[in-house]
């Protein structure tokens, strides 16, 4: 699965994310990455999120979706939020992934609970990062 | 207002860190560089935080490291299925598809999805017509086709077929 998110200069917020699914997954099987709110979530109020993992456990977890409201609804960062959603809420439910997320800010976070994780960002006026656990 | 921001992720389907050599990290490692310029070029111009996962994502879905697009990987029967959702913060449009093969870019679709119908998720023969009418460039079955995939399926169909247990996540993933 590849995904991005994006904040732009104007303080919109995008994402973006697309897959092929899993190796000798079964014919008509969908994960997460079409599910808006799942793998995939932007509001410019919160945050935008592009995910990557165990899909069926991201849809039951609304993976996206769940960081916006804990920023909405417990006033968390992003960071705190996104953190606690793939640590506490799927790692222990055998959701194994991780996210891409950005808010309205264009604070980033990169959270993951296991390896075979790909990543790259870049904040305006700063050098790009590129990292791979 | 403050500067731009843009982050990717580019899952590698079946890797194991084991298999990792400097060779691979070295390509993987372009391979995302040259997504985030994609979308950070945009964003430079000022352009918009859609455009700008728009490229990101079309740049990884054109490198066959990468799982998506030309670097998907296969199902059960041998096939490639591509799913892809964009999703726009000002109002919180969306669009999606899934189950397509054909569009080089199943990311170019997603976003027509959510341009040019009332609809947030398409699959099937529609999908693919939307495609057409859109004017997104198709690949045929040479054009996906990567050999590393393939293997990486007959190996996990070998494994299946003599129980071998698997504890590599990245097997569940994307």
């Amino acid at each position: 699965t590849v995904g991005a998110v994006a904040r732009d200069r104007d303080g919109n917020l995008a994402a973006a994310t697309s897959t092929g699914g899993m190796t000798a997954k079964m014919p008509g099987r969908i994960g997460d990455t079409p599910i808006p709110g799942a793998g995939t979530f932007a509001d410019n109020a919160t945050c935008a999120v592009s995910a990557t993992g165990h899909g069926e456990v991201f849809i039951r977890y609304t993976a996206g979706a769940e960081i916006a409201a804990r920023m909405r609804h417990l006033g968390e960062t992003l960071e705190q939020a996104a953190r606690h959603v793939v640590m506490e809420d799927l790692a222990p439910n055998d959701g194994s992934g991780g996210l891409v997320a950005v808010d309205s800010e264009g604070n980033i976070t990169l959270p993951f609970n296991c390896e075979g994780m790909y990543r790259s960002s870049v904040r305006e006026g700063s050098d790009p990062e590129t990292a791979i656990y | 207002m403050s500067g731009y921001s843009l982050a990717i992720h580019g899952g590698a389907g079946t890797i194991l860190k084991s298999k990792m050599t400097p060779e691979k990290e070295a390509a993987y490692r372009e391979g995302l560089s040259t997504a985030l310029e994609a979308g950070e070029a945009v964003l430079r111009k000022g352009g918009s935080a859609m455009d700008a996962v728009e490229a990101a994502v079309c740049a990884l879905e054109d490198e066959p490291l990468f799982n998506s697009g030309r670097g998907a990987v296969y199902t059960s029967a041998g096939a490639q299925e591509m799913d892809a959702c964009v999703m726009d913060g000002r109002d919180r449009s969306a669009g999606a598809v899934a189950g397509i093969f054909g569009p080089k870019n199943p990311i170019r679709l997603a976003r027509a999805v959510m341009e040019r119908t009332p609809h947030v998720l398409l699959i099937g023969p529609r999908a693919l017509e939307l495609a057409q009418e859109a004017g997104l460039e198709f690949g045929d079955r040479d054009y996906f086709f990567d050999q590393k995939r393939w293997d990486a399926l007959q190996k996990t169909m070998q494994m299946r077929e003599s129980g071998e247990e698997d504890d590599d996540p990245a097997r569940r993933h994307g």
